[in-house]
């Protein structure tokens, strides 16, 4: 859905390419309300955004990311109850569709949290990558942890299969409740995980492709 | 006319260095406040693209990156045809700024974006 929103008080005139590739992008009307980005992901996004630039926007030369474009794509759950006693088991997926044609990816990891402290307790957590009619799952090994407590796992080899990219990508989030059990107080759910994606834009620049559309993957 | 200019170059460049009114960069700091974009783009608040402002000096000085053609239209301006326009004040080079977003599906979105912020002017 491409067509014009508006954009605070812009006079009616041709679009710019500048404002037109912002409009493709703006979630729509002033009066659009951003629930799903808050919380630790958007924590996590401002202090990557802080080291990577200053007060201004300028990039900060000394501490460049290594690519112009970092996408973080959060994850939608099938609901349902995740407890079961002491384990907490989430199926999770991260939807790829939709990416422009010119990002191209990089390098792709999912960012978590594998301990974090709930009440009288600790939650231990890891991922598992579900692969589609495969029963066995594969257990993800962190492979960076940040001095926030972060753990970053790469992903990037199962969301690249050849030449083509997947649409989606499934992961289960496990934890573990530690320390004293009981209590009656309901259990506190960690946050989901989220998907960074590294992407290098080659039009670096706001003016869209002329009628490209978004990319279409199999 | 042309050689004329040229010979009293350093008393021409005397008289009319320092004007305010030269081809030069300006600040302006803006917010996405006042853009009306705020609702979405997280980060900068605001930035100061500047912005070049000024009147083209008759003889362009080569620190102003002129290409030959602005060179030959301010003469062509001064010389032979007054409404053929003189050269404009525009910017030359740029750098670029980092932008974090929300997107339209809950994501979250850092980009650099090139040439956002004006560095330099030029007469052309």
């Amino acid at each position: 859905n491409q067509s014009p929103l508006p954009l605070g008080s812009l006079p009616a005139v041709p679009t710019l390419p500048l404002l037109q590739a912002l409009q493709m992008r703006a979630p729509g009307s002033p009066g659009w309300q951003v629930g799903p980005a808050s919380g630790q992901p958007l924590r996590y996004m401002l202090n990557l955004y802080r080291r990577a630039a200053d007060r201004e926007g300028r990039p900060r030369r000394s501490r460049s990311l290594g690519t112009n474009t970092i996408r973080l794509v959060q994850a939608s759950s099938n609901g349902g109850q995740p407890w079961a006693g002491r384990w907490y088991l989430q199926a999770l997926t991260y939807n790829l569709e939709g990416q422009p044609e010119a990002e191209h990816l990089l390098r792709a990891t999912v960012v978590y949290l594998p301990s974090l402290s709930v009440a009288h307790s600790r939650l231990l957590c890891t991922l598992e990558l579900v692969v589609a009619g495969e029963a066995p799952r594969v257990l993800l090994s962190p492979t960076a942890r940040s001095r926030h407590g972060w753990a970053e796992v790469d992903v990037t080899p199962y969301l690249v299969l050849g030449n083509s990219s997947v649409g989606s990508l499934a992961l289960r989030h496990v934890c573990v409740r530690a320390g004293r059990a009981g209590g009656h107080d309901a259990p506190v759910a960690p946050g989901h995980p989220f998907l960074l994606l590294y992407l290098n834009d080659t039009q670096a620049g706001l003016a869209p492709p002329a009628a490209e559309p978004h990319r279409r993957r199999r | 006319d042309t050689g004329t200019l040229a010979h009293d170059l350093p008393n021409y460049l005397r008289e009319h260095r320092g004007e305010k009114s030269d081809c030069s960069l300006r600040p302006f700091p803006v917010s996405f406040a006042q853009l009306g974009w705020d609702h979405w783009i997280i980060a900068p608040h605001r930035y100061n693209p500047r912005y070049c402002k000024g009147t083209c000096p008759h003889l362009l000085r080569y620190d102003y990156h002129a290409p030959n053609h602005a060179v030959v239209q301010s003469f062509v301006h001064q010389l032979v045809d007054a409404s053929v326009p003189r050269p404009s004040c525009v910017p030359y080079r740029y750098s670029p700024i980092s932008v974090l977003m929300i997107e339209r599906n809950g994501g979250i979105l850092y980009k650099e974006y090139e040439n956002m912020i004006a560095e330099s002017c030029t007469c052309r």
